[in-house]
């Protein structure tokens, strides 16, 4: 709209829209991520037509300081927003060395707020907003430091953007300690009056050494938005990492021949070269603000939500695509997609708060099963109790498991609606031996589904020694009832299949851990096992598996069914010789579905 | 399996604000560097290196004894990188 507009329209309206988007600030042609049109940027222009700005919305930058005084930045600086935790005093300003090491915060505001229409640098995402700089990378980072950085002015600033981490060296496990922790809780329960503060993550840039986002606790915590990074040409890019707790992507560097980032940088100047997740996501940062003007009475919950109904797949490209129990398309690199801005305003300004969270842990009973080396193993675990979660948002798998090189380890998650998520990728640098030890590996792949039915664990061991997984508990966060009260049950997944074809049918048909074919086969675009299992028809019965149920009824997922649950059919003898050929080529699958 | 120890302390003095947080860091040759959360409080003590791989037992044991103090870690370095 915007590119077309700009030549030649001679309309007064057309020239007030093309003035509205018209900036004088230098950069503002090479913003390509904001300003290429054709559905190819974060469709932030249409927002700032209708006057979001992000104006009364304040965004913090947790980093290495901010350059309070850039002429981009001082206008929309907020004092209030700011502290130097480092040096204990009000004054983030950070410290000028020869190499400008500490030029990474005063980046990521620009990319927030830096003032528009001053004919200085760059076009902030939310250019109306108020930010601030935390100073406290530029130091000993302990728990204390991080904490009280997460909790700074919790009634006062909106969101926190950290673009930073544990060391995405493929080798590393650590996340929030006790201080930094209880600074989420305290920030998504009491901060915003209640409604929640909003923590922006970095994903990572630790794709070169196949490190995997869910190895970082603040990443995978289900406390962050967590936001990954596409090139310009829809590429994942080189240090991307993949994991299943990214909610969504922002465009930043790529390869080469890729444009970057561009913001504000140390000594008033300006750079178009901001690179990595750290860049991607303050982006997301300031969409979020454009967001929250829009509705102020979103909660840190509300935000992810709108984040996951928006987000875009389309043109960014990855081989790791699938579609969930609920017709979304989601993927390790990118999570929903790119972010939308303008769609996200829409949504949120009609957005009815969700119901309350809640929280159902099962804990798989007598988990102490070795992994043959070059092996893998599935568990299994029936969800049938957890009558408060009916609508899943985040769920973690938190493991314990020992193994001599913990890189060697892959896990995989199968909900009861068959969306297959990957936990945890080989590591080829992890030589470590301490296992993980109740880590919560968070994914947000099963967003919407319905959680009753049989998850399965499945724990690869591609070393040479034998591993043992002695724990695995499921904690499952999610609604009642319908996040929004025009959401009728499954009636989103039917709307997103109509859109995406039959390009979706699951094939449940594989080898269970004793080897067994299931004795039901699943079918058609969506596999919700409804929870109306019959206890009674089973016969034998092991660790909450039913093991053989009795005719008439139905055996599915260790449970007996008097009908089949949708989507599923009775399934014959003939059809389980022939199934493993036929359900191989996809397009066959689909035909017969 | 944390790096050095610094010579910060998180401490949790419950009703520290009256003074009494103040009051129990400089008894102990402590600087109160202010409030984390709650009744939490950064503390930091000068005659202690800021770089050590063993902990300060002495200056942990001076406020663990204390009656004010609930609970008190001396913080350990955490290797954070910019992204």
């Amino acid at each position: 709209d915007f590119i077309r507009m700009r030549p030649s329209r001679t309309s007064s309206r057309a020239m007030s829209l093309v003035d509205a988007v018209s900036f004088d600030d230098p950069k503002w042609p090479q913003m390509w991520y904001l300003n290429r049109g054709n559905g190819l940027d974060m469709n932030v222009i249409p927002a700032w037509k209708e006057g979001i700005t992000g104006k009364g919305v304040v965004v913090t930058i947790l980093d290495d300081g901010l350059e309070s005084n850039h002429p981009d930045i001082e206008q929309n600086y907020d004092p209030k927003a700011s502290y130097d935790v480092n040096s204990h005093d009000d004054d983030p300003m950070p410290h000028y060395d020869m190499t400008d090491s500490n030029r990474h915060g005063t980046r990521c505001a620009g990319e927030v707020a830096a003032t528009a229409n001053n004919s200085f640098c760059a076009v902030g995402i939310a250019y109306g907003a108020s930010v601030g700089g935390v100073r406290m990378l530029d130091g000993d980072v302990t728990d204390a430091v991080e904490a009280r950085s997460l909790s700074l002015n919790p009634q006062h600033i909106d969101i926190y953007s950290a673009s930073w981490g544990p060391d995405d060296d493929g080798k590393t496990v650590d996340g929030p300690g006790e201080l930094a922790s209880r600074a989420f809780i305290e920030g998504t329960t009491k901060g915003r009056g209640g409604k929640g503060s909003i923590f922006i993550w970095a994903s990572g840039n630790g794709g070169r050494e196949m490190d995997n986002c869910n190895c970082d606790g603040y990443t995978n915590s289900i406390w962050t938005l967590s936001i990954s990074s596409a090139t310009e040409e829809g590429n994942v890019p080189w240090y991307s990492e993949k994991c299943s707790s990214t909610l969504a992507t922002t465009y930043s560097s790529g390869g080469q021949s890729e444009k970057q980032v561009v913001t504000t940088d140390l000594h008033h100047s300006c750079t178009a070269s901001h690179t990595g997740t750290s860049a991607s996501a303050p982006l997301a940062a300031g969409i979020a603000a454009l967001v929250l003007q829009s509705n102020q009475n979103l909660t840190w919950r509300d935000l992810q939500h709108i984040v996951v109904r928006t987000a875009k797949p389309a043109n960014l490209k990855d081989s790791s695509w699938s579609i969930n129990g609920v017709g979304r398309r989601v993927s390790h690199s990118f999570g929903y997609g790119l972010m939308d801005a303008s769609d996200m305003v829409r949504v949120a300004r009609t957005w009815k708060t969700v119901p309350e969270q809640q929280r159902c842990e099962i804990n798989a009973p007598h988990v102490d099963k070795a992994i043959p080396p070059r092996k893998h193993i599935t568990l299994q675990l029936a969800v049938n109790h957890c009558l408060s979660v009916n609508y899943l948002e985040h769920v973690q798998a938190k493991i314990t498991l020992t193994s001599q090189r913990r890189g060697d380890i892959q896990l995989y998650l199968r909900s009861p609606a068959n969306t297959r998520v990957t936990l945890l990728t080989s590591r080829i640098h992890d030589n470590s031996r301490s296992g993980f030890n109740q880590w919560p590996f968070m994914s947000v792949h099963t967003w919407g589904e319905s959680p009753h039915g049989n998850w399965q664990l499945e724990i690869h061991n591609e070393g040479r020694y034998m591993a043992q997984i002695t724990q695995w508990d499921m904690i499952l966060y999610g609604t009642e009832v319908p996040s929004q009260p025009d959401d009728e049950p499954n009636k989103s997944q039917r709307n997103q299949f109509n859109l995406y074809g039959n390009d979706m049918a699951h094939n449940d048909i594989e080898h269970d851990a004793s080897g067994q074919w299931r004795n039901m086969q699943q079918v058609g675009e969506v596999g919700m096992a409804q929870d109306r299992s019959n206890a009674a028809a089973c016969l034998k019965w092991n660790d909450q598996k039913c093991l053989e149920c009795q005719e008439p009824s139905y055996f599915y997922q260790d449970l007996c069914y008097d009908e089949c649950p949708q989507h599923t059919y009775p399934q014959t003898h003939a059809d389980e010789l022939d199934l493993d050929v036929e359900l191989s080529d996809p397009d066959i699958t689909a035909a017969n579905a | 399996n944390g790096g050095h120890y610094t010579h910060t302390w998180a401490v949790h003095i419950p009703n520290g604000d009256n003074g009494i947080a103040d009051a129990v860091a400089k008894e102990h040759g402590f600087v109160n560097l202010g409030k984390i959360f709650d009744d939490h409080y950064h503390f930091a003590h000068h005659k202690v290196s800021k770089r050590s791989l063993t902990p300060a037992s002495h200056h942990q044991t001076r406020l663990d004894l204390d009656e004010r103090v609930h609970w008190a870690k001396q913080q350990r370095a955490k290797s954070r990188s910019k992204r």
